[in-house]
């Protein structure tokens, strides 16, 4: 996964993504 | 033997069969664990939704290659489900970690995040395909020109598929990437393609949720002070 651009910060995770629902 | 088109596409799809063989088509224990753990319980919804989504998936995957192809959409289907519940669990081991809590109820609850990930499971299964069966020539000259009819369901069909807004597959493209390491580079390289169309385009189609996100954060107000343009 080298390649990828990682964007998210530390503290940001799949969890915070959704928390709109 | 020289490395073909052809070649690529055969070796990757052994590979995501030899990955995903000994991934279970059903939620493991440790997953049904994180379930438990919710204040509501999302185990029922979880497998209604994969049933549902797994007929419409069928069933317009047959409308686009044959409706000899049933049985193939549905083995499609299931190495993508096998790949949604191993990268659910790994997401969930990596936010325990960073969270330091076992309660997903919000996220497990949460349609858009369980519909996302399904399709961008799937967009993975369908990617790695392409270039393989259907360019043997089977299935019409078409096969011949470079426009095969997998290429057809490849991104964005899946959104069109599952009526799923673009803006939230956006939000799981990295989490997915972080969590599932044996992607190969080809597959990163998709996903990216099908960030940028997203960021570029698909999000900004007029029924985007975006733009009511925009407007409730403006409504809101600036949570912190902007930074310089220059950054």
């Amino acid at each position: 996964n080298q390649d990828y651009h990682f964007g998210l910060e530390d503290h940001e995770g799949i969890s915070e993504l959704f928390d709109c629902d | 033997p020289p490395h073909t088109p052809i070649r690529a596409a055969m070796n990757s799809i052994q590979q995501l069969r030899f990955d995903l063989n000994s991934a279970q088509d059903q939620p493991s224990d440790v997953l049904c664990g994180y379930f438990k753990n919710c204040t509501v319980d999302p185990s029922e919804e979880i497998a209604k939704r994969v049933d549902q989504l797994g007929q419409v998936f069928s069933c317009r995957f047959a409308q686009a290659v044959g409706q000899g192809c049933v049985g193939l959409g549905k083995q499609r289907f299931c190495l993508g489900v096998r790949l949604y519940y191993r990268v659910m669990e790994a997401m969930l081991k990596s936010e325990e970690k960073r969270l330091s809590d076992k309660n997903f109820s919000k996220l497990l609850n949460s349609s858009a995040f369980h519909t996302s990930l399904l399709a961008c499971a799937l967009e993975v299964i369908m990617a790695t395909y392409v270039g393989s069966t259907f360019k043997n020539g089977d299935f019409g000259s078409s096969a011949f020109d470079g426009t095969s009819v997998e290429t057809d369901l490849c991104f964005p069909w899946i959104l069109d598929v599952f009526q799923l807004p673009a803006f939230d597959f956006y939000k799981v493209i990295e989490s997915f990437i972080k969590a599932e390491p044996s992607l190969s580079r080809d597959m990163i390289k998709h996903l990216e393609r099908c960030e940028h169309l997203i960021m570029e385009h698909l999000a900004w189609r007029g029924d985007s949720p975006m733009f009511e996100l925009l407007q409730q954060s403006h409504e809101e107000g600036p949570v912190e002070q902007a930074e310089p343009p220059a950054t």
